[in-house]
C-alpha cells in the first residue's frame, strides 16, 4: 500500500503541516510545499525553536540555520549562522536555485541573501532580549564553554584557555577525548534543541 | 528545530529543516539542522528523515543519512529510524533527540531519546487531518 503524497514533520508543529500538505494538495511543488512548510514555522516561531526571536547566543543575537534537499538531484542547498534575515529557508532555496554551492555561512550569507532580494532587518525581540539578560543574570548558566576561564559553571565571560596540566597531555588519546568531550548537554530539552 | 519530509504523488522526496539553534550557543556555533545528512536527508530510492534534538551530539553521527540508507536496504521506517539513533545512544546515553523517517511508499516512523516526550506531524491521504504521533522515549 501507498500513503503518498505525504508531509511529515518533528515536533507537533501543526500549522507547518498544514500549510505544507494544503499547498501539496492543491498542486503546489513538493519542493515549494516544504519551504511554505518551514516559512510557516518560522513566521509562527514553532515553540521558540524556528525563526527570529528566541535562542540568541552568548551575545545576545539570534541566528538561524536551513536546509532544503532534492531526493532526485542530491542538490542541496543551506545556510548556517544566518545574520538579521528572517526566512531562512528561502535563503537557503535561493542557495540552491542560485549557486552551485552547497553550503553558505555567516555575514556573507547575509550578503548573499540580501543581494537575492531578501529583507534586513534585526531577529531580537523582547523575548530574545529577556532571554539574554535573564542567562546574563544567571551567571550565564548554562553553559557551552568548557576548559576556560574563569569558570564558566559560574562565570560570564569573556573566556581564555585554561592551560592544562602537563601530565594530562601525556595521558592516552582515549583519555585526551574524554577530557573534551562531554557526554551530554544537560541544557538540551523540549524547549531547547536543535 | 522543524525538520520536514515532503513526498508528491509520483514519489518525489524533499527534506528541509529551519531553526534558530540552541539558547545561549557559543556565537558562530551551527548545530546539525542545515548539514545534511545531520539534520534531514532525501532520496528518492529510500525515502527521507529529518533529526531533532542535541545537535551537537547528533551530527557527529548523520543519524538522517543512515535512516534513509537503511530504508534502501527495504528496512522498515520504525527500525531504520532506531538504527540510525542507536550508536549515538551508545555513545551518549545521557543525549537528547529523536529522528522520523518516512520511506518511498509513505509509511513513517520514529524514534527518540531522552526528552519526557516525543511527538510529530503528518499529512497524508490516510488522514482526514493533520496527526500528531506520540512516540515514547
Amino acid at each position: 500500500s501507498s500513503f503518498l503524497p505525504i508531509v511529515v514533520n518533528t515536533w507537533p508543529f501543526t500549522s507547518a503541516t498544514k500549510a505544507a500538505w494544503d499547498a501539496l494538495s492543491s498542486g503546489v511543488s513538493a519542493e515549494e510545499s516544504l519551504v511554505i512548510g518551514c516559512t510557516t514555522c518560522e513566521v509562527l516561531q514553532c515553540d521558540g525553536s524556528v525563526g527570529y526571536g528566541s535562542n540568541p547566543d552568548e551575545r545576545g543575537e539570534t541566528t538561524l540555520d536551513a536546509m532544503i534537499m532534492d531526493g532526485s538531484t542530491y542538490a542541496v542547498g543551506a545556510v548556517a549562522d544566518l545574520r538579521r534575515v528572517k526566512n531562512a529557508i528561502g535563503v537557503a532555496q535561493a542557495i540552491l536555485h542560485y549557486t552551485d554551492h552547497t553550503l553558505l555561512v555567516g555575514e556573507s550569507a547575509t550578503s548573499f541573501a540580501l543581494e537575492m532580494g531578501f529583507k534586513e532587518e534585526s531577529l531580537a525581540t523582547n523575548n530574545s532580549i529577556n532571554m539574554f539578560k535573564s542567562w546574563q543574570q544567571n551567571k550565564c548558566q548554562p553553559n557551552f564553554r568548557q576548559n576556560v576561564q574563569p569558570d564558566p559553571k559560574s562565570s560570564c565571560g569573556p573566556y581564555s584557555p585554561l592551560p592544562p596540566p602537563p601530565s594530562k597531555f601525556q595521558r592516552s588519546g582515549s583519555d585526551r577525548l574524554k577530557l573534551y568531550t562531554r557526554k551530554s548537554h544537560s541544557e538540551i530539552n523540549r524547549n531547547n534543541h536543535d | 528545530t522543524i525538520g520536514m519530509i515532503v513526498i508528491d504523488a509520483s514519489g518525489h522526496v524533499w527534506a528541509g529543516t529551519s531553526t534558530n539553534g540552541a539558547n545561549h550557543k557559543v556565537p558562530g556555533r551551527v548545530g546539525d539542522s542545515p548539514v545534511m545528512g545531520a539534520g534531514a536527508y532525501a532520496s528518492n530510492t529510500g525515502g527521507g528523515a529529518a533529526a531533532t534534538g542535541d545537535g551537537d551530539i547528533m551530527m557527529r553521527f548523520l543519524p538522517s543519512l543512515r535512516a534513509v540508507i537503511e530504508m534502501e536496504r527495504g528496512v522498515s521506517p520504525d527500525k531504520a529510524a532506531q538504527i540510525a539513533m542507536a550508536p549515538i545512544i551508545q555513545h551518549y546515553p545521557q543525549f537528547s533527540g529523536a529522528l522520523v523517517a518516512v520511506n518511498i511508499t509513505g509509511h513513517q516512523g520514529a524514534s527518540c531519546h531522552g526528552f519526557s516526550s516525543f511527538a510529530y506531524s503528518l499529512a497524508s491521504t490516510q488522514y482526514t487531518t493533520v496527526k500528531v504521533i506520540n512516540v515514547p522515549c
